[in-house]
């Protein structure tokens, strides 16, 4: 699993 | 979304009404720190920086424009409206010691090397320790008007709620997790513990906030 973040939180 | 971050950014955007109520309604800035306030500014505006290319949604735009202006306006009423009740005399943290840690730890700890990633890190781990400054202006004065701790108390509520909100995003969203921000995030709840105590123990009881001598 690549590294990501969840991009919608503030 | 689920009802744990709806909360907690409910909460954040009730710390700013506070916050801005306060300032207003005794006309000073008085028991605010100026750096915790900037230091907010710098984070807002260095993750936010997103707002430029990326859409999420309404509520997620709506917010972080809020929460830049929001800061921004606050620094104005505590650098010219409310000048006078400044005092910089007490608000002796040495940021510095906040922002190198924190340009250091980005630049090892990011999701991509690039601008844009690594300033959202930055802002991250910023955000952890932001509130220092004002918690250790509080120590240093040991005590603090109501609303301003209810202030600061709305603005640890809303840290703690991403907590279970990572952890049901954990469990509902096949395994996803964020190991910067769920780090940061503990930490900053973590500098709470203390404020929490007195603020639970007292001015929930309804007496003032003061830290034994």
């Amino acid at each position: 699993k690549s590294a990501e973040r969840p991009k919608d939180e503030l | 979304m689920n009802l744990f971050r709806l909360l907690g950014d409910l909460s954040h955007l009730a710390s700013i009404f506070i916050l801005l109520h306060k300032i207003q309604t005794t006309r000073s800035c008085r028991g605010i720190s100026f750096k915790t306030q900037a230091l907010y500014v710098t984070v807002f505006v260095a993750r936010y920086l997103d707002l430029f290319y990326r859409y999420v949604s309404l509520y997620n735009s709506v917010m972080k424009l809020f929460f830049i202006a929001s800061s921004v306006y606050i620094l104005y009423l505590m650098k010219y409206k409310y000048r006078p009740t400044n005092d910089p005399s007490i608000d002796t943290f040495r940021i510095e010691y906040l922002l190198g840690p924190c340009v250091l730890l980005s630049l090892i700890f990011n999701y991509k090397f690039s601008v844009t990633e690594v300033l959202w890190s930055f802002s991250i781990f910023l955000e952890s320790v932001a509130i220092l400054p004002q918690l250790f202006m509080l120590q240093r004065t040991g005590e603090a008007e109501t609303i301003t701790t209810h202030y600061l108390a709305a603005l640890g509520v809303y840290r703690a709620l991403y907590i279970p909100n990572w952890i049901y995003r954990y469990i509902t969203e096949d395994g996803v997790v964020d190991p910067i921000a769920v780090t940061a995030g503990l930490v900053q709840t973590g500098l709470y513990i203390d404020f929490f105590y007195v603020y639970f123990t007292k001015v929930l009881q309804g007496q003032k906030f003061e830290l034994p001598a």
